[in-house]
């Protein structure tokens, strides 16, 4: 899902 | 993970690092906000709710860890600290940030890109960090004399989102389907707040001369 590739972020 | 976000971790990390060689070797917290301190503690305990749910590496997992860590121990230190509470400016550190919160999450609430609790709670962070830097630059107007560590601080925390601006760039041009307006919008409007600050420093380093912001 789109939104999941941010949560790899700080 | 790319050179951009690894720069701004660092440079976030660094700002962390040097507010609390700050506060611990001198035991002076003169000039620092503790409303911003207060949004930023918020803002990581926000973010970070999967930090034990959802793992996704050692370094991500480390990092939310001292995030945390540094600046629940910051607010300790400036609430609690017998000798670090007394350089704490509470007479000009006046902003209302409880102000900032309710537009925040009352923002979440609408604009977010998907409505469960920990997305919306993940967006509140987000709105807030964008505005959490505000108690602070009003401190800095106020307070005259701007100390080089206090300096360096404000300075490292516009940084690392600029350099986080560059590191969604980056991931537009190489990932696909990587859009997030949200996120892109709210770390813009982060990073221009600092704007004014960045061309004061500039100036203060080229001419070599103390820190001073116009009132």
């Amino acid at each position: 899902e789109a939104y999941t590739d941010l949560k790899d972020e700080l | 993970m790319n050179i951009f976000r690894l720069a701004g971790d660092m440079t976030h990390l660094f700002s962390v690092l040097v507010l609390l060689l700050k506060i611990h070797t001198i035991k002076s917290c003169a000039g620092i906000s503790l409303k911003t301190q207060e949004l930023y503690a918020i803002v990581f305990a926000t973010r970070y709710l999967d930090i034990f749910t959802n793992y996704i590496s050692l370094y991500n997992t480390i990092m939310k860890l001292i995030f945390l860590g540094s600046s629940f121990s910051i607010v300790w230190y400036m609430r609690r600290h017998k000798i670090v509470r007394r350089s704490y400016d509470k007479d000009q550190d006046t902003f209302r940030h409880y102000f900032l919160m309710l537009p925040c999450l009352i923002l979440a609430l609408i604009i977010n890109e998907k409505f469960t609790f920990r997305e919306v709670m993940w967006t509140f962070s987000l709105y807030l960090e964008a505005v959490a830097i505000l108690p602070q630059l009003v401190l800095l107007q106020r307070t005259r004399n701007i100390d080089n560590l206090t300096g360096q601080y404000v300075f490292l925390l516009g940084a690392y989102r600029a350099f986080y601006i560059l590191n969604w760039i980056y991931r537009y041009f190489t990932e696909e389907h990587f859009v997030h307006w949200i996120t892109w919008i709210s770390g813009l409007v982060q990073t221009l707040l600092y704007a004014d600050f960045f061309y004061y420093y500039f100036q203060s380093w080229k001419n070599n001369v103390k820190l001073e912001l116009p009132a």
